[in-house]
């Protein structure tokens, strides 16, 4: 489940950086 | 005497590819609403609808929409993970979407 964790987090920042 | 002018046809407005008024998704392909195709948003929405923990399977996927095949939603889920709106949980096949928190 940690790794659903760091997918997740990665997939926010992915999302933050596009929406700038 | 006659100049020949065939007909100059100058499409004057092109306007809509206005630069830079709201987001920048530019690079290319058929644009549609907010950066993703139908397919994309279609598939976007029902993993935001699904509450599971675990998130939607590709399975799931498929079976709600079946007027797409398995590949194009597969693209999409690819799309959309790499534009950081889903993710994935248990498995490659399970997907969740990081705009519903």
């Amino acid at each position: 489940l940690e790794r659903i964790r760091r997918n997740k987090e990665a997939a926010l920042q992915r999302l933050a950086s596009r929406s700038v | 005497r006659k100049s020949i002018m065939t007909s100059s046809k100058m499409p004057q407005s092109l306007g809509s590819f206005g630069m830079g008024d709201m987001a920048s998704y530019g690079c290319g392909s058929s644009v549609p609403v907010n950066g993703l195709t139908a397919h994309q948003s279609q598939v976007l929405n029902l993993i935001k609808s699904c509450s599971d923990p675990e998130g939607l399977s590709l399975k799931e996927l498929k079976s709600q929409l079946h007027n797409i095949n398995i590949i194009t939603i597969k693209q999409a889920v690819e799309f959309l993970s790499s534009e950081g709106h889903i993710y994935s949980t248990v498995d490659d096949d399970h997907y969740k979407s990081t705009d519903a928190e």
